[in-house]
């Protein structure tokens, strides 16, 4: 427990801090729908 | 550092809209029956380097059938998608492509179709009339009396059926069939094949004339019956193989 609470503590010290305003990419699939979906 | 990889390819980038009309329409091209199919969704692409300039692409697409018959001149892009309250037909379509020195070609193709559920139409249109099943005994019937409607009043060729594309029936308040289904122009005037019905055959495939007609069929509470039958004019190359005798 000790090594994942390290672990954790780690990742979280490594997350990049995001800019303000950032918008993630949309996912690349499933594509734009062009007239409806059934 | 070596490159990094290419991004994964997205299913609205160009290459892969560009791979999906060319698989649309080899679909449509290798059809027989029914109806062409227009592009409504990129599900998922996935592209297989096979090495410089050659690479495998596999697309799933969501299609939508269209107002105009396979055998319709009408280019796909002036075709009509049948709209959700006129219970709207979904193709669902794997297909593998090459792209080989920037030139894409079909490898293989495999597509299945399924009408949206009577539930869906019904909560959306509650009194829309719904795809009913092609062997049913009234649209059969409505077939036979609206093309012998033609016939009968027609100076032109003497038309045979072709297939039923497809039938809606409606119960209430009224209760209404209506039906569409494609033709083929024979050897015989409409006044001919009174005398000799017969000796009515369709044309050879170097002067065939295919034809896509619509009829109404009011039931109750009282008989109504409108048919509307338009020939399409010789299509050189264009033949019509009867259902079962297809290459799948």
């Amino acid at each position: 427990s000790v090594a994942k609470r390290a672990a954790a503590e780690v990742a979280q010290h490594d997350k990049v801090p995001r800019p303000v305003g950032f918008v993630p990419p949309p996912p690349p699939c499933p594509g734009k729908i062009r007239y409806f979906k059934i | 550092a070596p490159a990094a990889p290419p991004p994964p390819l997205g299913c609205d980038d160009p290459e892969s809209e560009a791979a999906a009309e060319v698989a649309v329409n080899y679909i449509n091209d290798h059809s027989h029956h029914g109806y062409k199919f227009a592009l409504n969704r990129i599900e998922q692409v996935r592209v297989l380097p096979q090495g410089p300039n050659n690479e495998i692409l596999f697309l799933e697409l969501d299609l939508l059938e269209t107002t105009c018959h396979i055998l319709s001149p009408t280019p796909l892009a002036n075709c009509t998608v049948r709209s959700f309250t006129e219970h709207a037909v979904e193709g669902d379509c794997d297909v593998k492509l090459q792209n080989l020195d920037g030139k894409l070609s079909v490898l293989a193709s495999k597509c299945h179709s399924h009408a949206d559920s009577s539930e869906d139409v019904h909560q959306l249109c509650p009194d829309c009339p719904l795809l009913a099943s092609l062997n049913n005994t009234e649209v059969l019937a409505t077939v036979t009396t609206a093309l012998n409607d033609h016939n009968s009043k027609t100076h032109d060729a003497y038309l045979r059926l072709l297939e039923i594309g497809r039938a809606r029936i409606q119960n209430h308040p009224v209760h209404v069939v209506s039906v569409e289904f494609a033709v083929a122009a024979t050897n015989c005037t409409a006044e001919e094949a009174k005398v000799n019905l017969e000796a009515c055959q369709l044309l050879p495939e170097d002067q065939s004339n295919f034809g896509f007609c619509t009829a109404t069929a009011v039931m109750r509470p009282s008989q109504n019956l409108q048919v509307d039958c338009q020939l399409y004019g010789h299509q050189p190359g264009v033949t019509y193989s009867q259902p079962g005798q297809d290459t799948s």
